[in-house]
């Protein structure tokens, strides 16, 4: 028997926003310690690792592992019907082959049940290397949608390029030329105004505009976002959920051929 | 010209 329940169900509404766009269906991981997902997008550019904790959850039961493959547009449906403030229960039974999703209102006077049919999906997991990465850039999120959002109308490619002064993102194209510079930031009132750098080499690489907007659909998550680079291997977009965990994005580099 | 990386190159399939 699998049950989760959540207070404020906008947190699973904003993690589906922050997946749906690069992935079409995902195996949900469940087990004691929580929820995990990990998929690659089809063109296997980037990949989406979710983690949440059994103990960021109000009531979390799970006792048997359970794998539940999810189409997300069908999930995304479902949702749409909750209210922001309603309160989430996920059940399923072991070996279940549906999956079942209840939304209470605050009041208790409008239950609903949605009832979802589970598919089977062949699971490609990736092992992921800890790496000790040259250049840690923490910035708020919405500044690096922002950035994204701006840049994509010059090039399909994003250089970011960091050093201890700070982080340059550059991008090129038939327009013209875009460079926006961000210098670690000197006082802050609040910490997630903050810009922060920690940088043990220099390091440029290119990327994809299309997939770090995609990344960004995350920000609702977390006020900051962590991006961690070191030559020539993947990018890590990382957003905090609150007491949950995190989801990061790996976005492999594009290099010179 | 760039070319596009693509992850498995960087990690293990497990």
């Amino acid at each position: 028997m699998f049950e989760a329940r959540l207070v404020q169900c906008s947190m699973l509404k904003k993690v589906l926003e922050a997946i749906k766009e690069l992935l079409n269906e995902a195996t949900f991981d469940c087990s004691d310690a929580g929820i995990q997902l990990q998929a690659m997008d089809n063109s296997h550019v980037s990949l989406v690792s979710l983690n949440l904790r059994s103990d960021g959850f109000d009531k979390y039961r799970c006792d048997r592992n359970l794998s539940m493959g999810i189409n997300l547009a069908s999930m995304t449906k479902i949702m749409k019907c909750a209210g922001n403030d309603d309160v989430l229960t996920i059940k399923a039974q072991d070996n279940a082959d549906n999956v079942m999703f209840m939304f209470e209102s605050q009041n208790q006077e409008k239950v609903s049940d949605y009832d979802m049919k589970l598919i089977n999906l062949d699971q490609e997991h990736l092992g992921i290397p800890e790496t000790d990465y040259s250049c840690i850039i923490k910035m708020p999120s919405g500044e690096f949608a922002r950035i994204c959002r701006d840049l994509s109308q010059f090039g399909e490619s994003v250089v970011i390029s960091c050093t201890k002064e700070g982080v340059k993102f550059s991008a090129a194209g038939d327009v013209g030329a875009a460079n926006i510079k961000l210098a670690q930031t000197a006082n802050v009132d609040k910490e997630e105004e903050a810009v922060t750098i920690e940088m043990q080499e220099p390091v440029t690489l290119t990327f994809a505009c299309r997939y770090l907007n995609s990344f960004t659909k995350a920000t609702a998550l977390s006020p900051q976002v962590q991006l961690s680079m070191s030559a020539d291997v993947p990018l890590v977009v990382e957003y905090k959920i609150g007491d949950f965990g995190h989801i990061r994005y790996y976005l492999a580099p594009k290099i010179e051929e | 010209m760039l070319r596009q990386c693509l992850l498995t190159g960087f990690f293990m399939n497990i």
